[in-house]
């Protein structure tokens, strides 16, 4: 555990609980894409599958939970308590155009031929495109309300954080995780946008 | 388990 990676995690926690908070007390999730957050369900849920086979540490553990908790409680609000606010006709990005490439490339490169290193590859892959379909309706409404923003600029931070962590892990650690890295570069990238 | 990858970021 780095400075990096420790206020990377910070900072996507923050970004989760930002927009948790935000449709909760606004009651309310226009502007927000149900689809990104379906994506990013889909991705702590495919990724941290390990809960079930490893133990790390109980902070690793705890923040699983947190995220994945999160993440469906997210989802929930959009979908089933406040759908009546969920702007459907704007949110119309074509997640299988997503899904489904990702599929592919997590099954052509993969650092090992197993299910569940699949679906970890697979969720590190959706994970930097999982965003898009927000991206994708601001664009078409024109404009973010100012929370929104916050909520995107801290999942930014926290990749960008990352990225420095894998710097520091390479240089300390000698650690290397190409796949990771390549697609955190992407995701980055997106965000800078 | 052996021979299982481990990823221990988030």
């Amino acid at each position: 555990m780095n400075v990096f990676r420790l206020t990377g995690d910070l900072s996507h926690l923050a970004a989760i609980i930002i927009l948790l908070l935000k449709i909760w007390k606004t009651r309310s999730c226009a502007g927000i894409s149900g689809k990104s957050q379906i994506l990013f369900a889909l991705v702590f849920t495919t990724r941290y599958l390990d809960l079930l086979t490893s133990f790390i540490s109980l902070y690793n553990t705890s923040m699983k939970v947190i995220y994945i908790g999160c993440s469906y409680a997210t989802v929930y609000l959009i979908y089933m308590k406040f759908r009546a606010t969920y702007d459907g006709n704007h949110d119309s990005f074509r997640v299988e155009f997503l899904v489904v490439p990702v599929g592919g490339l997590a099954v052509l490169i993969n650092h090992d031929f197993s299910p569940l290193e699949i679906l970890w590859t697979f969720s590190i892959y959706l994970e930097s495109v999982a965003i898009l379909p927000q991206l994708f309706m601001i664009s078409k409404t024109g404009e973010a309300e100012t929370i929104t923003t916050h909520y995107l600029f801290c999942l930014g931070l926290y990749r960008a954080l990352y990225l420095f962590n894998w710097i520091w892990r390479y240089y300390f650690e000698g650690f290397f995780d190409m796949i990771a890295i390549v697609a955190g570069v992407v995701q980055t990238v997106l965000y800078c946008d | 388990a052996e021979g299982e990858l481990l990823h221990d970021e988030l």
